[in-house]
């Protein structure tokens, strides 16, 4: 899975 | 929301007291940083509305931070700039920049601002603490501000762990960078858990 696309934390 | 309560104690504190004493401006413009190569995504993606309040409340009173301590008075004319001189130009926002460059997954202008933010983020304390430490007394307020910005990456861990195994979420630069950041608090909590445990006033050695 590629977690690194769309930073979705802050 | 531990990191909003940090920002809202702050900023209380800097009413109440109408003082910044014991207080890095250094740190809070470290985080400007952070937040401003971090939320460039705010011009060209949309995750939620949470999101983008969130991102937007933390450049915002962020900024304003700046602005009290460095330009407002009375906050203004108790904010020592001897005391908070860390260099953090030199040592932090160089290296994290290069390390930003060499360890994104990507070279592309958004991919190096945000590993390079990670970077950033996890030494951005250090001009506080290291201010905490010339004074070695610190204010009720102040350390619960200091506590609270730390322990929310500490809160971070827990949930990478979770999502690690929910949605197989990998971050190798984000867990790195969390690691390190929660690490360099771990000397301070020891000390306000101690200062909470016997009840008195926080003094660091």
């Amino acid at each position: 899975q590629d977690g690194q696309k769309g930073h979705d934390e802050l | 929301m531990l990191h909003l309560m940090s920002i809202l104690l702050l900023l209380w504190k800097l009413k109440k007291s109408k003082s910044c004493v014991g207080i890095s401006c250094r740190m809070q413009e470290c985080y400007a940083i952070v937040f401003c190569l971090r939320y460039l995504d705010l011009f060209y993606q949309f995750i939620s509305v949470y999101n983008t309040a969130m991102k937007v409340v933390f450049i915002s009173s962020t900024f304003y931070l700046i602005f009290l301590m460095r330009f407002q008075p009375p906050v203004s004319a108790t904010y020592d700039r001897t005391a908070d001189s860390f260099p953090y130009e030199q040592y932090l926002l160089g290296p994290a920049a290069v390390l930003g460059f060499i360890s994104a997954e990507e070279w592309s202008i958004p991919e190096i601002f945000w590993t390079a933010s990670i970077w950033l983020e996890s030494v951005s304390i250090l001009p506080q603490l290291i201010l905490l430490q010339q004074l070695r007394e610190v204010e009720n307020l102040t350390a619960e501000f200091v506590a609270t910005m730390g322990a929310y990456r500490f809160f971070y861990i827990l949930n990478w762990i979770y999502r690690y195994f929910a949605e197989g979420y990998v971050n190798w630069i984000g867990w790195l960078g969390g690691i390190v950041q929660t690490g360099l608090y771990v000397d301070f909590f020891y000390y306000y858990a101690m200062s909470k445990w016997y009840g008195q006033k926080l003094v660091l050695p």
